[in-house]
């Protein structure tokens, strides 16, 4: 999980393209 | 059914899947085509290639790995949107945006591909391939614009663009699946919605032949996209360490 910290994050947050 | 769809899938089924990977594609694609057009597709001047190919070689390698990560952002957004993806098991969605999203970002560049003077956007205007001769690359780049070129000349619409990105980032043959039935069948799913999108759009047959052809271009860019990044890594290690975005890092083990 720690490998991929950022992607884990980008999949589990609730952005839209605007909050990019 | 008309012969192509499976007995599970209804006609109604795919339309709702083409729409909605349709919407999640046009929500996600970094520019829409009314800011394409209104980017006057201007080209870089020549004061400004030599500026770029006067870059020292890890400063332009820096700067497009920002550039490909901006677009990789969307790409995940665009794959948290596909119906099924985030039903899927983490190692999987990680898998699939791990092998996917580059060859994603492949296939969208032909929205911000000029062929007719083989021009990309890249950071704020119209570039040709002697802009990123710096990066020591030029096989590479000469592929990467090439795939842009006979992409465009398939005219797909934003709707068929939509589902082939989708249809990539689903490959259900990617190493290290752990729910390999479960991609595989919306993957399954999704070449059906793009038949039956195709079949609507009245285009010819050969289409989705080209368009099988191009998973396999895609898979040759994005593994010299690897080994270009590997011989680059070995001579400036810490430049990558330090000034690459860290998602590109996770993304290619760099």
């Amino acid at each position: 999980k720690e490998k991929h910290k950022i992607l884990h994050q980008l999949l589990q947050n609730s952005t839209s393209p605007v909050d990019l | 059914s008309d012969g192509e769809t499976s007995p599970t899938t209804s006609m109604a089924e795919l339309d709702h899947l083409v729409q909605v990977i349709s919407k999640s594609h046009l929500e996600t694609c970094q520019y829409l085509r009314e800011e394409l057009q209104q980017m006057s597709w201007q080209n870089f001047l020549q004061d400004e290639v030599e500026s770029y190919q006067s870059k020292p070689r890890e400063v332009m390698w820096q700067l497009c790995a920002v550039k490909i990560t901006e677009a990789i952002q969307y790409v995940v957004e665009f794959a948290k949107r596909i119906d099924g993806f985030m039903d899927l098991c983490q190692n999987d969605q990680i898998v699939l945006l791990k092998a996917g999203s580059l060859e994603v970002v492949f296939v969208r560049m032909c929205r911000v591909f000029d062929s007719q003077n083989n021009t990309v956007y890249f950071d704020g205007k119209f570039a040709g391939p002697e802009v990123f001769k710096a990066l020591g690359c030029d096989d590479l780049i000469t592929s990467v614009f090439d795939f842009a070129k006979s992409m465009c000349s398939l005219h797909l619409s934003e709707d068929e663009l939509a589902l082939f990105s989708a249809f990539i980032l689903l490959s259900a043959d990617r190493t290290w699946l752990q729910e390999k039935l479960q991609v595989e069948k919306l993957q399954q799913k999704t070449q059906l919605a793009l038949q039956h999108l195709l079949q609507k759009n009245q285009r010819e047959d050969g289409v989705l032949n080209k368009l099988r052809f191009k998973v396999s271009a895609l898979r040759s860019l994005c593994s010299r996209h690897t080994e270009k990044l590997s011989a680059f890594r070995a001579v400036y290690p810490d430049i990558v360490r330090t000034h690459f975005p860290p998602l590109y890092k996770e993304l290619f083990g760099a």
